[in-house]
């Protein structure tokens, strides 16, 4: 499953 | 990336930087509760744990590296070794108040029951009310160096700058996170009140201070 989409921000 | 994001990380990096350097040249903690810091090492530890699971660009691993590297030393200067002027009379705040709530919310309230995606919602909720025991501090003591406010300031822009990156994402990508979002709100709005505070006297060269 693809990560959730803000799990790429700080 | 987006400016506001990139400016918000960068904001978020100059107000640890600006706590270590006070605290480090000083040689005193004095004013700066060690619990809203502890909180923080706990908020990046459970957040950055994806350290180990992807990959998402060396500035993402980079900066998160730095942000728990700086929350340990912060915490280790704090209750080590500047121990002796750390003001823990007046660091009264229960953090359990703080970390049982947002622990048993995000058991709630997730994007799925796994449990780095359980520990990165703490996280988050975590985040958004651990300046508390620190406000409070200042509450309490009724001032704050100026050099602390220039700190909260710029930890609050920090994450005021994430709502406007987040307005940018939903309006260019059409992506939206809730939990971010509203804990993002939350914690902003704590800010507000300093904010106003910072703005109309640590800017006119005063030093912040509440009337009894």
């Amino acid at each position: 499953q693809e990560p959730n989409k803000t799990h790429d921000e700080l | 990336m987006n400016i506001f994001r990139f400016l918000g990380d960068l904001s978020h990096l100059i107000a640890i930087v600006i706590l270590l350097l006070k605290i480090w040249k000083s040689r005193s903690c004095a004013g700066i509760s060690g619990k809203s810091q502890a909180l923080f090492a706990v908020v990046f530890t459970t957040r950055y744990l994806d350290l180990f699971t992807n990959f998402i660009s060396f500035y993402n691993t980079g900066m998160k590296v730095v942000y728990i590297a700086c929350s340990y030393a912060m915490v280790w200067m704090i209750y080590s070794k500047f121990k002796a002027t750390y003001d823990g009379n007046h660091d009264t705040f229960r953090v359990e108040f703080l970390v049982a709530p947002t622990a048993i919310l995000a058991f709630l309230v997730n994007h799925d029951f796994t449990p780095l995606e359980i520990l990165w919602t703490f996280s988050i909720y975590l985040e958004s009310v651990a300046i508390l025991p620190q406000l409070f501090m200042v509450s309490k003591t009724g001032e704050a160096e100026t050099i602390t406010s220039h700190y909260l300031f710029a930890l609050g822009v920090y994450r005021t700058l994430y709502l406007f990156n987040w307005i940018w994402r939903y309006q260019f990508e059409g992506f939206f996170d809730l939990i971010a979002i509203v804990a993002g709100l939350v914690q902003t709005i704590l800010y507000c009140d300093f904010f106003y505070l910072y703005i109309t006297k640590v800017l006119k060269g005063k030093k912040l201070s509440l009337p009894a």
